[in-house]
C-alpha cells in the first residue's frame, strides 16, 4: 500500500470472536503479541508486532500479512500514528 | 453586564482574586460573571462525587491544586500501559496541557495553592494518551476507560487545524463514542466535552474535524472577555455552547494550574473552554445524577445564551433559540444549568430518520440545490423524528479542489446553517467521501417538510473550468424525539417525581410555573377529544376520547382513531394497549397472541408468538414474515421450503435438492426420478459417467475426478488418507515419470533435462561463468524450488 503521508505502526486492531484464548492463538501463529482487549470494545484486540518496523510510510507485507486472510479473524487493520494537535 | 456579584465566598488561592470570569472583585473593571459558576457554587453545588477525567498529555497527580482531588480510579496512561498519568517532564515543557485542562475543573479551592476549579470538589483524573502516536487504538482505549465510573471525558486536542485537513475518528474510536452513549455511566451515557478548534488564522472551519461535529461530543468555543472572536476561533455548526477564554490583546486572562506544581496565565484557546464546560457539567451532575448524555446537550441549548457576544449571524430559529456559528447557543450559565437540572425530566429516546434523494450524480458548476421532503420517518414508530435534536448531513462529493466548496442546509422551517465555509488553504482534490456534516442548528424545530441542501463552488484560484465537482450522494440523518422533550411543568410535577432531585440549598419557589398550572383553557378540543372537553387544543390535550387513548410516554396520553402498530384495541377501556415485545399487530397483551412481527422477525404458527430463529423445519418466510414448513424430504431449509440444507431419514442432499438414497453402484436420476448405474469405474457417484465418480470401484485409482486402472504419465500413485483405494498424484513440475512426490523424477518432457532427480530447462546462460556458478553452488540455489531454473543445467554442465 503506498503511503499518502500515513506512518504506519507495528500496532494492529483485530477482530476475533471466540474469546481471549483464541486472540491469543491467532496472534502466535502469525508471531503477533496479544496486548488485550481495546478498551471496553468486545471481540476486538489490540496486537502488536516486534518484527514489523515500529513506524514505516509504507505498510510493509510479510508473513504477518497473512493475519488479514485468516478465517478466524473478521477484521484487522494495521494502525497509522494520526496527527493529533493540543488546542 | 451582569450585576455585580454580592462576593459571599471568598477563597485564600493566591489567583483567586484574578478570576474575573467566575467573580466581581474589582469595582472599576467590568463584571464579566455571566457564566454563573459562583451563584452555582452558593447552592451548594461543587461537583462532589462527580468524576471527570483529561484525556491529554498526563496530569500532574501530586501538583498541589489537583492532588487532593486527584482519583486513580479515573486516570490511565495509554502511552505507558500503566496507571499513573503524570506527565513526561523535559526541558521544553511540551507535557503541560493536561494539567492545564484538570486545574482549571477540580484544582482545590481555599488550599492557598494557585486557583480555584470551577468543580472544585470534583474528582479529576486523567488519560495519559497524547505523547506518543495517536492511533485509533489509542484513541478507542483512551475513551473507554472506566465508563461506568468516569462520568466526564473532557478533551481538548483534534486533528490539524491548517485549514486543509479533514479528518476524524477511525472505526474504533467511532464504536467507543457509540458504546460509550450507550452503556457508559451504567446506561445514561458517558459526557465527551470537546474543545473545538483554534484554526481561525487559517480560515479552518470545525466541521472538517469529524471529533468536535460528532453527536456524541458537546463542542465548544471560546469568547474574549469584551464579547469579541478570539484570533484563534474557528466557526462551525456543531458548536454548541461557549465560555470566557483569552485572546485579545488588553483583555484578562484565563489562570489555570501549570506543571512543576506551578500557575500560569498562559493558558488560551478553546482548551479553556472545554475543561469549564466539564467542570459546569459536574456541577449540573450533582445537581440531579440521573441526567443522560442527551439531557445534558438538552440543558446547555436551553440555559446557554448570546448576552453581549458579538456575531454577525446570530438569529433565531423556529423553535425559539438564538444560534450562532461562533457561538452555538451561546455563554453557558453554570446556575440556570444547575436549577434546570434539579427538576429536569429526561428526554424521550433518540429517534433516528434517514432519507436519501434519488441517486444520481449531479453537477456542481457554480451552486446546486437538492432537496428533500421528509415525514420524519413518522410510518415508524421506532425511527419518527417530530422535534429535532442534532442534522447531520453526509455526502460523497468529488471536487477538484475541496477549498472551494461552501455548503448550507436550510430547514422546512427556513432556518439556514452553514455546515461548510470556504477553506482558502484546502486544496486536496479527495472531496468529501461520506463525510458527515453536523449541525445543531434546528435544535427543537420540527422535522417534517422540504429540506434543501445548497452547495456553492466559486474558485479561489484558477482551475481548470472543464473540470467540474459532482456531489454523487447525500444523506439526510435527522435526530430526535417523536415527542415533545419537555413537558409542561405541571405534568412534570405531578408525574416525575422521581427525577426532582432537590439541591443541598433549600427547593425553590417557582412563581411563574405555578401561574402557569392556573391557567384556563377555552379553545377548541382536538376532533378526537371526548365529551369531557380539554386544556388545550392538541391530541394530547384531551380529558377523554372518543376512541382509543394511546400512551405515548409514562405522563404523555394522546387520543387516536385507530391504535398504532404494536399496539391492540382494548374496546372495553378504550385504550390502546401494547402488544408483546416484537409483536407488530395482535389481540392481546401476551406472547401469544401475535398476529404478525415486527421486522426482523417471523411469526411461529403453531405458537403464534414472534421469535427470531425458526424452528427446525421451518424456514423464515421474509415475504409472509412468519415461519414456514420446509419440504416434507428436508430436514432444514433456508428461504424457500424447497431449498433444503438437511434431510430427513432415507434422502440425501443433491445440491438443495433431498433425494432417495440409492444404493452403492447406483445414484439418483433427477429427471427420471429413480436410481440409476454409475459408470462401471465407480463405486458411488453423483451422475453416469467417469467423471461423476466421488468413490472408485475395486482395482481402480482416484486420479483427479476420474477412477483409472494405471495412473497417467506424469502421476505417481500412493495410498490417501481416508480413500480406500490408491490415488494417483501429480509428479513435480515438468516430469514425465517418477517414483514419488519431490525431486524423484525419472524422466523429463521435451527441453527439460534430468539433473539431480529434478526436470531443469534445456536453456543455457551466457553469463555464467565460473564466479557467478560459484556463487549458485555455495547458496545450494539449485535446490532452492524458486531459483532451480536458475542457471542450474549451466553451471552443472560446466562442473
Amino acid at each position: 500500500a503506498t503511503g499518502h503521508g500515513h506512518v504506519y505502526t507495528n500496532h494492529w486492531a483485530v477482530r476475533i470472536t471466540g474469546g481471549a484464548e483464541q486472540a491469543d492463538k491467532v496472534a502466535a501463529k502469525y508471531g503477533y503479541r496479544n496486548l488485550g482487549q481495546i478498551g471496553s470494545l468486545e471481540d476486538h484486540y489490540h496486537f502488536y508486532h516486534s518484527r514489523v518496523v515500529r513506524r514505516a510510510t509504507f505498510s510493509l507485507k510479510g508473513p504477518h500479512s497473512f493475519i488479514h486472510m485468516d478465517p478466524m479473524v473478521d477484521w484487522a487493520q494495521q494502525q497509522v500514528a494520526k496527527p493529533r494537535v493540543k488546542r | 453586564h451582569a450585576p455585580r456579584n454580592q462576593d459571599l465566598i471568598h477563597f485564600n488561592d493566591p489567583k483567586w482574586s484574578n478570576m474575573w470570569y467566575i467573580h466581581c472583585n474589582n469595582k472599576s473593571s467590568r463584571c464579566r460573571s455571566e457564566m454563573n459558576i459562583l451563584p452555582a457554587w452558593q447552592r451548594g453545588y461543587t461537583g462532589k462525587d462527580v468524576v471527570v477525567t483529561i484525556l491529554d498529555d498526563g496530569i500532574e497527580r501530586n501538583h498541589p491544586d489537583l492532588a487532593q482531588n486527584y482519583d486513580q480510579l479515573a486516570s490511565y496512561d495509554v502511552n505507558g500501559n500503566d496507571h499513573d498519568p503524570t506527565p513526561r517532564y523535559d526541558s521544553r515543557n511540551e507535557n503541560i496541557h493536561g494539567t492545564r485542562c484538570a486545574g482549571e475543573v477540580a484544582a482545590a479551592a481555599n488550599n492557598s495553592h494557585c486557583i480555584v476549579g470551577v468543580a472544585y470538589n470534583a474528582h479529576i483524573g486523567g488519560i495519559r494518551m497524547l505523547d506518543g502516536d495517536v492511533t485509533d487504538i489509542v484513541e478507542a482505549k483512551s475513551l473507554g476507560v472506566q465508563p461506568d465510573y468516569i462520568d466526564i471525558y473532557s478533551a481538548s486536542w483534534g486533528p490539524r487545524d491548517d485549514g486543509k485537513t479533514v479528518d476524524g475518528p477511525g472505526p474504533l474510536t467511532k464504536q467507543a463514542f457509540e458504546q460509550g452513549i450507550k452503556k457508559g455511566r451504567k446506561g445514561l451515557g458517558s459526557i465527551f466535552v470537546w474543545a473545538s478548534g483554534n484554526g481561525g488564522r487559517q480560515g479552518d472551519h470545525c466541521s472538517c474535524d469529524g471529533y468536535t461535529n460528532s453527536i456524541y461530543t458537546i463542542s465548544i468555543s471560546s469568547t474574549t472577555e469584551n464579547g469579541n472572536k478570539p484570533w484563534y476561533l474557528e466557526v462551525c455548526s456543531s458548536i454548541i455552547a461557549t465560555t470566557y477564554s483569552s485572546g485579545e490583546f488588553k483583555e484578562r486572562k484565563i489562570m489555570t494550574t501549570d506543571l512543576r506544581q506551578c500557575c500560569t496565565e498562559g493558558h488560551t484557546g478553546t482548551s479553556v473552554s472545554a475543561p469549564i464546560v466539564a467542570g459546569i457539567i459536574a456541577l449540573t451532575l450533582e445537581a440531579n445524577l440521573l441526567l443522560t448524555w442527551r439531557d445534558v446537550q438538552h440543558l446547555l441549548v436551553n440555559t446557554s445564551r448570546p448576552l453581549h457576544l458579538k456575531a454577525d449571524d446570530w438569529k433565531t430559529n423556529a423553535a425559539g433559540h438564538r444560534v450562532s456559528h461562533l457561538y452555538g447557543f451561546g455563554l453557558v450559565d453554570a446556575e440556570a444549568m444547575v436549577l434546570e437540572a434539579r427538576k429536569w425530566r429526561t428526554v424521550p429516546p433518540q429517534h433516528t430518520c434517514s432519507q436519501m434523494p434519488e441517486r444520481h450524480t449531479r453537477y456542481i458548476s457554480r451552486s446546486l440545490n437538492s432537496s428533500i421532503t421528509t415525514s420524519g420517518c413518522s410510518e415508524d414508530p421506532e425511527q419518527h423524528v417530530d422535534y429535532l435534536e442534532h442534522v447531520v448531513v453526509k455526502v460523497l462529493i468529488v471536487h477538484p479542489r475541496r477549498g472551494d466548496l461552501e455548503i448550507n442546509l436550510i430547514s422546512p422551517s427556513g432556518t439556514r446553517s452553514q455546515l461548510l465555509a470556504k477553506r482558502l488553504f484546502d486544496s486536496s482534490s479527495e472531496g468529501f467521501r461520506n463525510w458527515e456534516f453536523m449541525t445543531i442548528h434546528f435544535w427543537g424545530e420540527r422535522a417534517e417538510g422540504l429540506w434543501s441542501l445548497e452547495i456553492t463552488d466559486s474558485p479561489s484560484r484558477p482551475r481548470r473550468p472543464e473540470v467540474l465537482g459532482k456531489l454523487k450522494e447525500w444523506t439526510l440523518i435527522l435526530h430526535g424525539t417523536s415527542q415533545n422533550p419537555y413537558q409542561p411543568y405541571s405534568t412534570q410535577h405531578h408525574h416525575s417525581s422521581l427525577l426532582e432531585t432537590p439541591g443541598p440549598d433549600e427547593v425553590l419557589e417557582e412563581p411563574e410555573l405555578q401561574d402557569e398550572e392556573k391557567e384556563e383553557y377555552n379553545g377548541p378540543c382536538h376532533s378526537e377529544c371526548g365529551d369531557q372537553g380539554c386544556d388545550g387544543p392538541d391530541a394530547d390535550h384531551c380529558l377523554n376520547c372518543i376512541h382509543f387513548s394511546l400512551s405515548r410516554s409514562k405522563n404523555d396520553r394522546a387520543c387516536v382513531s385507530h391504535c398504532p402498530l404494536g399496539h391492540y384495541e382494548d374496546t372495553v377501556s378504550r385504550r390502546c394497549r401494547r402488544c408483546h415485545k416484537g409483536c407488530e399487530k395482535c389481540v392481546g397483551r401476551s406472547a401469544g397472541d401475535c398476529l404478525s412481527c415486527r421486522r426482523g422477525l417471523y411469526l411461529n404458527t403453531l405458537s403464534s408468538s414472534c421469535i427470531d430463529t425458526c424452528p427446525p423445519g421451518y424456514f423464515a418466510d421474509n415475504y409472509q414474515k412468519q415461519c414456514s414448513k420446509c419440504h416434507d424430504t428436508c430436514r432444514r431449509c433456508l428461504r424457500y421450503a424447497d431449498r433444503c440444507s438437511a434431510c430427513n431419514e432415507g434422502y440425501s442432499l443433491a445440491g438443495v435438492t433431498c433425494v432417495p438414497e440409492c444404493t452403492n453402484g447406483t445414484f439418483f436420476h433427477l429427471e427420471e426420478m429413480m436410481c440409476k448405474p454409475c459408470h462401471s469405474s465407480c463405486r458411488t457417484c453423483t451422475g453416469p459417467s467417469e467423471e461423476k465418480c466421488i468413490q472408485c470401484a475395486e482395482g481402480y485409482l482416484q486420479q483427479e475426478w476420474r477412477c483409472v486402472q494405471t495412473c497417467s504419465p506424469g502421476y505417481y500413485s500412493e495410498e490417501a488418507a481416508g480413500v480406500p483405494n490408491n490415488m494417483c498424484h501429480r509428479c513435480e513440475q515438468n516430469c514425465l515419470s517418477c517414483g514419488g512426490p519431490g525431486t524423484t523424477c525419472t524422466k523429463c518432457k521435451d527441453g527439460y533435462s534430468l539433473v539431480s532427480r529434478t526436470c531443469i530447462a534445456n536453456a543455457s546462460c551466457n553469463n555464467a561463468d565460473e564466479m557467478f556458478c560459484d556463487m549458485v553452488k555455495s547458496n545450494r540455489l539449485c535446490e532452492k524450488k524458486l531459483y532451480r531454473q536458475f542457471c542450474c543445467r549451466t553451471c552443472m554442465m560446466n562442473g
